[in-house]
């Protein structure tokens, strides 16, 4: 799925036919019921409503469905029977936002095979996923393929395929009534500690999470994880720390080689879910904590030249595809296809603001994009290619807990090194 | 694979750039494509097809170009941008 980066910021929308086919066989009323079931088929994902407009009546409803001919005041012309067959304008702010359009000189049927003509309800499904925000998809299965692929069955059983309630979910969120709930999906826990090994224990050196550097950063089921040599620290939704203290690489992530101390760069697969950790020239893949047989996998097999290592991967929620950096360019790779897009790799100054070589990348819980590198991040808002003004931000302060690091004299230095310290039981 | 016709590849061409796969032409000046940037658009639009990438305005190609369609572009790139703020 592809997203146009517009979507209505409400949960109720208005739909009207303004003009009805003219010499179809369809009568009108049967029109504005494969309109309703049309948008019904979207609504339900996600929670929205579409109520129906009386003509006239107070303000314009979002979505105005007209079936025009030729040229119709709009810059998509019709061109009379085949060819193009509608088409609808993304959410805005702007009066024709949101508006559907269908070419008038089709013949127009339902529920009828091919040969008798275009199902109007399959073309509207199509049409309608526009106007709630959504590009056109390359999946095989998906209804937002551009091309005109039959009839979609009864459209009061008719469900969406996958991609498309992937796709409109990312806009709008899970219905409270989608009829397809995702599978609970197992929590990731940390794992038992071993017996007489406390979890803090005093004596093991860890890592200064404060003075930034990591190795590798991660959303993964909307917790961030911090790699940082054989130890990661986890930051839950609500912004806290799981404990300022890091955990064990290998005690957490099962089945990962000793000999991997570090991890390069980590992203989750929004396809499948599954968790892939990037070392040198070599990734594993983990289901929630769990290695996967098969791993580890040359990356290679993603379409990076031979030799290639990341500095970063992360997965756009934008468009679903994932991305790879290394230094100064980028590749992208489109998981339905498992390959990476013709033209790669390009520029990673496409990506306007962004630092070349990032520790790693990473999506946050509301879809801003964000670049870490060093001590500081860099943010994008949700779609965009543009850091935001200001960026820089020092990570610090914003993400672990850290006092800022502000001019003036240095901090007191504790009299003992924590190394050193002797910790009482409740300290 | 028979050449395809003028003819076929002028529409290829026009349908290639009202769908997005290539930049819609400058006002001002004529535009000049090389033969790279047309295979590259050509690949993408067989790959969002799902049809084989060969880069070559094959029968499939010309085929697909002619199924029945959505008139919005499948790639929104600066094109799309304008379109929406016009």
């Amino acid at each position: 799925y592809a997203l146009t980066g517009s979507f209505w910021k409400k949960k109720q929308l208005f739909w009207r036919v303004r003009s009805f086919p003219q010499g179809s066989a369809l009568s009108q009323d049967i029109v504005r019921n494969l309109m309703h079931y049309a948008l019904t088929a979207w609504g339900t994902e996600v929670g929205m409503t579409f109520q129906e407009a009386e003509p006239r009546v107070g303000t314009e409803p979002e979505i105005l469905i007209d079936f025009a001919r030729a040229y119709h005041k709009d810059s998509y012309p019709f061109d009379g029977p085949g060819g193009t067959l509608a088409h609808a304008f993304f959410p805005g702010d702007h009066p024709i936002s949101g508006d559907t359009h269908f070419d008038d000189e089709e013949v127009w049927t339902f529920g009828e095979s091919d040969s008798g003509g275009t199902d109007l309800f399959a073309v509207a499904v199509h049409e309608f996923g526009h106007a709630l925000g959504l590009a056109h998809s390359s999946a095989p299965n998906s209804i937002m393929r551009p091309f005109y692929q039959g009839p979609a069955g009864d459209p009061s059983k008719y469900r969406l395929p996958p991609d498309d309630r992937e796709g409109i979910q990312q806009l709008y969120g899970k219905g409270p009534n989608s009829p397809h709930p995702e599978p609970t999906r197992k929590p990731l826990v940390p794992p038992p500690q071993p017996p007489g090994q406390p979890p803090d224990s005093p004596s093991a050196p860890v890592p200064d999470r404060c003075s930034g550097n990591f190795d590798a950063i991660a959303n993964i089921r909307g917790e961030v994880f911090f790699f940082k040599g054989p130890w990661f620290w986890r930051l839950q939704p609500s912004g806290q720390l799981v404990s300022p203290r890091p955990a064990k690489l290998h005690r957490f992530w099962e089945g990962l080689p000793e000999h991997v101390v570090t991890v390069d760069a980590a992203y989750s697969r929004p396809s499948d879910g599954r968790i892939l950790l990037f070392s040198g020239r070599q990734f594993w893949v983990f289901q929630d904590r769990q290695l996967e047989a098969g791993s580890p996998k040359l990356l290679t097999e993603l379409g990076l030249p031979p030799g290639e290592v990341v500095d970063a991967v992360f997965s756009w929620p934008q468009n679903g595809k994932t991305y790879l950096i290394r230094g100064e360019q980028y590749w992208r790779f489109d998981e339905a296809v498992h390959s990476v897009d013709p033209g790669y790799p390009k520029n990673l100054n496409l990506w306007e603001g962004a630092p070349s070589a990032p520790d790693d990348v990473t999506i946050g819980n509301k879809g801003d994009t964000y670049f870490f590198k060093g001590t500081e991040y860099w943010r994008f808002a949700p779609g965009s290619v543009v850091a935001e003004p200001g960026s820089p931000h020092p990570m610090g302060p914003d993400w672990l807990d850290c006092p800022p690091s502000a001019p003036g004299p240095p901090a007191p230095r504790p009299s003992k090194s924590p190394r050193n310290c002797q910790c009482e039981i409740n300290q | 694979t028979p050449e395809p016709s003028a003819q076929d590849v002028s529409l290829s061409v026009d349908w290639l750039t009202r769908y997005g796969y290539l930049p819609p032409p400058h006002p001002a000046q004529a535009q000049l494509q090389s033969p790279e940037q047309l295979r590259d658009a050509i690949k993408i639009m067989q790959r969002f097809a799902g049809l084989k990438e060969t880069g070559l305005m094959d029968e499939a190609t010309l085929a697909t170009m002619k199924k029945p369609r959505c008139s919005l572009p499948d790639v929104l790139g600066v094109a799309g941008l304008v379109r929406r703020r016009r």
